[in-house]
């Protein structure tokens, strides 16, 4: 049954999850001043909350809620993709009095996506 | 740009704008959105606005290895003697290295060669931030002599060159079985109380320290300086064992930068998690072990953290092993056998 199963490859494809995304610091100028890393990967969420909310979409109780009630009035939105978990990056950087930092940056790179 | 395999959507990593969105061209903020929207991360940085260091600022061997081993790129750390500062960094976010101020001409040196003055300036740590401990860090004797003997080091806390009533923090004796083993100099460290520096740095932002460098023989104390003459003498002959506080003449900036003292400070703003977080010590061998693991034990470590692994599993082959160094929690002690550069 190739179609049918084409058809939910294409749909899970289109459901919340992680992407990459690498952040190179030399692209908005910040490589002046940030001596490590170069870049980092921050990954981004993207996707579609559709019912059924799988168990591996993280999806909140509201998200659930939210959904179901967009099952049946298509006015109330269906429930974002964002990130559920995210993690430290440290940099090693200048300062304005060219002083070495290194610093631990919360919440810089996603970990997790869900609804 | 992306990295990584999961590249079903996004094209080779690169997001690609979905059908519905506007244009790439379009897509771009204005210049002033862009502005914006640029302060306001570096505001949650912790910045006013972007630093534009001059070109070819050095930086601190120290604060990189300390960068790459926190990055678990152990085979990067250069100082064979590197230790991991994880008593300092179990609480703190934020590492700030401070080279010392070079006063201009004479200003600032005595006649007696054997004690030396260096202040820092501190004023730069943001008053939001929690200075929780620091460390003052002197290069020994490149050049020293192994027929030496054992030298006494006293350092004080000095609010100028001329204060007469420095407080003694800390009084060391200094021999040369290490330096017999380190042909580039090997880094004193002392501990600076946090509670100290604060007060000393109140006002100024300011912190001063007078080095007393004398033989071990030597019964010369600092409050008497009129009979200082006889360790003087001593401390003459001997000077090319002294801590690396001053500039060798046609030094140039980059070796200048690596051998000059360094004061580090740990600090946290308040915000997120301190730097060794996902460093976790295993109970018994001592051994460090990075990565989070789930409810069942098992790793979650991602493929590119097992790669770092198995990188790591190499480096341990190659003679060089993370452990602890006189029982010091924390502490990293590089085999001098068999290290080999990768």
């Amino acid at each position: 049954n190739g179609g049918h199963s084409a058809k939910l490859k294409r749909l899970s494809r289109g459901r919340c999850r992680r992407h990459p995304l690498y952040v190179d610091f030399n692209d908005v100028g910040w490589h002046k001043w940030i001596i490590a890393p170069s870049g980092y990967d921050a990954f981004f969420c993207l996707g579609e909350c559709r019912y059924p909310l799988a168990d591996h979409m993280n999806a909140s109780s509201h998200a659930v809620v939210q959904t179901m009630v967009n099952s049946v009035n298509g006015a109330v939105p269906r429930a974002c993709c964002v990130p559920t978990s995210l993690s430290p990056i440290a940099l090693l950087y200048l300062d304005h009095q060219d002083r070495v930092v290194l610093k631990n940056y919360q919440d810089m790179v996603v970990e997790s996506c869900g609804c | 740009g992306g990295q990584g395999g999961d590249t079903s959507e996004t094209g080779h990593g690169r997001a690609s704008p979905s059908p519905n969105s506007p244009s790439p061209t379009s897509a771009l903020p204005d210049p002033g959105l862009a502005q914006a929207i640029q302060s306001l991360l570096l505001s949650r940085l912790g910045l006013q606005s972007q630093p534009n260091p001059r070109p070819g600022v050095s930086v601190p061997q120290y604060l990189l290895d300390l960068y790459r081993f926190h990055q678990q790129q152990y085979h990067l750390v250069e100082d064979p003697l590197f230790r991991f500062p994880s008593q300092h960094i179990e609480q703190a976010n934020t590492v700030r290295s401070f080279h010392h101020h070079e006063p201009l001409g004479d200003h600032g040196k005595t006649n007696d060669r054997t004690r030396v003055h260096i202040s820092f300036n501190i004023s730069s740590i943001p008053q939001d931030e929690l200075l929780l401990s620091a460390e003052l860090r002197l290069l020994r004797g490149v050049r020293a002599s192994l027929a030496q003997g054992p030298y006494r080091l006293n350092l004080y806390l000095s609010k100028h060159h001329k204060d007469p009533e420095p407080t003694l923090l800390e009084t060391r004796l200094l021999n040369n079985v290490l330096l017999s083993h380190q042909p580039n100099g090997f880094w004193e460290v002392f501990r600076l109380d946090a509670e100290v520096l604060r007060k000393a740095s109140a006002g100024t932002g300011s912190l001063g320290f007078l080095l007393e460098n004398r033989p071990e023989n030597s019964t010369t104390s600092l409050p008497d300086q009129s009979s200082s003459a006889a360790g003087e003498d001593e401390a003459e002959k001997h000077k090319e064992r002294h801590l690396r506080v001053c500039r060798s003449v046609g030094q140039d900036d980059h070796s200048w930068a690596q051998e000059r003292p360094l004061l580090v400070t740990y600090s946290h703003d308040g915000h997120g998690a301190p730097l060794v977080k996902h460093i976790r010590r295993t109970a018994g061998n001592g051994q460090w072990v990075r990565g989070r693991k789930g409810s069942n034990g098992k790793s979650k470590n991602s493929s590119k953290s097992r790669k770092k692994d198995q990188g790591w599993g190499r480096a341990k082959k190659g003679g060089y092993s993370v452990q602890d160094r006189d029982g010091d929690k924390g502490g990293v002690n590089w085999s001098d056998r068999g290290r080999v550069k990768r």
